[in-house]
C-alpha cells in the first residue's frame, strides 16, 4: 500500500492465518486499510471505497498541504497453492494503480492500471480471475463499518440473492 | 437450479439455527422462504427469536439482537461455503460484553478455516486475537501501522504505548 | 425573516466552531451556506478538518470523526436553544475512549441547563451520569428498571448485580 | 408507562435534573424506554418508534404466550413552573393509550385516547401543546440508536431546516 488514503508512505501489512485484529484511536486510518483490500477487489462504485472520485483515494498531503501524491498504489498478495484464483503460481499478485492526470477541463482526471503478477492487465482479467474463486468487492464476507445489521435490514429478494450465488 | 438452491438453502439454514442457538445461549432462528414452490419469485426472510421472547417482527428487535442474527448468517453461510477471508469492522459496535465475548470467540473458531481481519475498539473482542495491529496517525496527517501489539500495552483509553521510534 | 435566519445561523456557527475545537482537541469546523444570498434557496454543508488533517470531503471522514461533528452540532444547537430535555440512545458506539470520555464531560457540563437521557454501555460514560438506572429482561419476557444502581456494581461485562429481589 | 412494548407491567421511571444513564445488557428493554417518550410525543410514523402497526406496541405476553396485553399506555409528566407548556398548571401529564378493537376483517384494529392532566384530548390538542414548548417528535434533541452521525449524513437542505425551525 503507498499514498493509499491516509497512508502517506509505503507501508507492508502481513496478514498471518488465522484471527487477526486491527485497533487505534478514531480516525486513524484502520477502516482505510479496509477501503484498501476493496479498492483491490473492483467494487462498481467508489462509493464503497468511502470516495466520491477516484482521486480522492490518493494521499493529499497531510497537514503540510504542499506536496499531495500523485499516485497511489495497493498490492493484495494471495497465497495460490490451493491453485483457487485461475492463474498457475504460488503466489498471486493483485496490484491496482491511480495516476493523477489532470486536464484543462476536468483537474480530477485520472489514469487507471492493474498488474497481476506485475505484469500489465484490465480491471475485466481482474474481475475474472476473483469470480472464478469466488471473491468480490461487496460479498458478504466484507463488513464496513456501521453494516453490521445489514444482512437483516436489506429487503428479502437482495438476501435471498446471496444463496442465489452460492447455489 | 431450483434443486441446487433448496439444496444450499437448507444447508445453510440449519446452520443457521444451530449457530444463532450457540451465539444467543438457547435463542431459536430460521430462513423462511416467501414463496416455496418458487424460490426465484420472491425472497426470503429471516425469523428470529431471542431466548425467552415471543418470535418477533425483525423491526422490533434491539440493536444488538439484529447484530447477533446477522453475524449468526454470516458464520452460517461461512460453515457451508467458507470465503478465502473476512474483513469485518467494527461488527461489536452494538454488542455488550457477554454477546461480544461469544462473537469473537466463535470467530476464534473459524478462524482455521479461514482469515479473519477484524478491526475494533473493544478490549473483549481484540483479547482473542492471534495478532494484534495497532494503526495511529502521526502529528503530520500519515497513518502508521504499529507491528505486533500486546494486548497489555493498550491503555484504558485504547491508546497504544508504542515501544521504541 | 432572511436578518432572522442569519442571526440564528451565525451564533450557531460560532458556537459549533467553539465546540468542536473543545471537543476534538483542536480540530475546526464551521457550517457553509449553499447560497449566501439567500439561504432558503440552498443547502447548509458541513465542513470538518480534524486536527493535523486537510479539510475533507465530509464523506471520507471516519465513524468516530462524523460522530464528533454531529454531536458537536446538537451542542451548539442547544448552547443557542436548548431543548427541555434530550435522550441520546450508545451517542458513544463509534467512539473511541478518549473521545467517549470528551462527549460525557460535556454533556455533564450541559446537563445543568438541560435534562440528559443517556443509553449508553460503555462505562466511560456512565461514570460521568448523576443517576443511572439499570434495565434488566426477565425469564418471561419482561423488562424490569432497577431503581439508582451504583457504578461499582456493573460487572466486567456490563450485568447489573441486583440487590435483594 | 404500562405494557409498553416489552415493560409488560406499570412502570414508573423518576427522571431528575442533570444527567441520567440508562444501561442494561442487549435486548434488555432501554431504546424501548426511548421510544415510549417519543410515542407520547406523537411522531408522524409507527416506524419512528420501531413498529409496523401501532398494536405491536402492546406488550405481548412475552414467553408466556397465553395473555398478550389488551391495551398500552404511556404517560410523560412534564415540570412546568416555567409555563413553557401552555396549559395553567404546575405539573402537566400527557398521557397516550392504545387499545386493541378487534375487527373480523381487521385484527389489528386499535382505539387511541389521549389525556392532557387526565382529561379526554385529541392528537392535535397534544400537538399544539408541544409545538408551542417547541417539542416534537422528530426533533434534533432526540438521536435514535444507530443515528448518532444522521446531522453529518443527511442533505444540506434538511439539514438547513434545522435552522429554519429555530429560527
Ligand atoms: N486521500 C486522503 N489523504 C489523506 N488522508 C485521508 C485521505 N482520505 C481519507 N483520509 C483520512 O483518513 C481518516 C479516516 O480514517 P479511517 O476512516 O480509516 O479511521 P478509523 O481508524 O477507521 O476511525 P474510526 O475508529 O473513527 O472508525 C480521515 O480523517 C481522513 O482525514
Ligand atoms: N410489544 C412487545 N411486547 C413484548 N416485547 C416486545 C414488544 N416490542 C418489542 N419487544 C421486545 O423488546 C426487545 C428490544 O428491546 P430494546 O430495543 O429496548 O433493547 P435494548 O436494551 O435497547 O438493547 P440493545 O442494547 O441491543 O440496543 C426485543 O427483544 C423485543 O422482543
Ligand atoms: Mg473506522
Ligand atoms: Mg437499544
Amino acid at each position: 500500500m503507498e499514498n493509499f488514503k491516509s497512508f502517506g508512505r509505503k507501508v507492508v501489512i502481513p496478514f498471518f492465518p488465522g484471527f487477526t485484529a486491527i485497533t487505534g484511536p478514531n480516525g486513524s486510518g484502520k477502516s482505510n486499510i479496509g477501503d484498501a483490500i476493496r479498492f483491490v477487489l473492483g467494487p462498481k462504485s467508489p462509493k464503497a471505497i468511502r470516495a466520491e472520485r477516484l482521486t480522492d483515494l490518493i494521499f493529499n498531503g497531510g497537514k503540510n498541504k504542499k506536496r499531495p501524491a500523485n499516485y497511489c498504489e495497493v498490492s493484495l498478495v494471495f497465497d495460490n497453492r490451493d491453485r483457487k484464483l485461475p492463474v498457475d503460481s504460488d503466489t498471486v499478485v493483485l496490484t491496482r494503480r491511480i495516476k493523477r492526470a489532470p486536464l484543462k477541463d476536468n483537474p480530477d482526471n485520472f489514469y487507471s492500471y492493474f498488474y497481476i503478477n506485475g505484469k500489465s492487465a484490465s480491471l475485466t482479467d481482474f474481475v475474472n480471475i476473483l469470480t472464478k474463486a469466488r471473491i468480490s468487492g461487496e460479498g458478504y464476507n466484507l463488513v464496513k463499518q456501521g453494516d453490521v445489521t445489514s444482512l437483516v435490514e436489506m429487503g428479502p429478494v437482495e438476501r435471498r440473492k446471496i444463496i442465489d450465488e452460492i447455489a | 437450479k431450483k434443486d441446487r438452491f433448496f439444496e444450499v438453502f437448507n444447508e445453510i439454514n440449519d446452520n443457521f439455527r444451530d449457530i444463532y442457538a450457540e451465539l444467543s445461549g438457547g435463542g431459536e432462528a430460521y430462513l423462511e422462504l416467501e414463496n416455496k414452490d418458487d424460490p426465484f419469485a420472491g425472497g426470503m426472510n429471516i425469523k428470529v427469536r431471542p431466548k425467552g421472547k415471543k418470535v418477533h417482527n425483525i423491526s422490533a428487535l434491539s440493536g444488538g439482537e439484529k447484530s447477533m442474527a446477522s453475524l449468526a448468517l454470516i458464520f452460517a453461510i461461512q460453515r457451508y461455503d467458507p470465503s478465502p477471508f473476512y474483513v469485518l469492522d467494527e461488527i461489536d459496535m452494538y454488542l455488550d460484553n457477554i454477546n461480544a465475548e461469544a462473537v469473537s470467540r466463535m470467530i476464534k473458531e473459524n478462524s482455521s478455516f479461514a482469515q479473519f481481519i477484524l478491526i475494533s475498539l473493544r478490549k473483549v473482542t481484540l483479547k482473542e486475537a492471534d495478532h494484534i495491529y495497532g494503526v495511529t496517525m502521526r502529528e503530520d496527517g500519515i497513518s502508521e501501522i504499529i507491528g505486533a501489539v500486546d494486548l497489555s500495552a493498550i491503555g484504558p483509553h485504547g491508546e497504544i504505548s508504542v515501544g521504541g521510534g
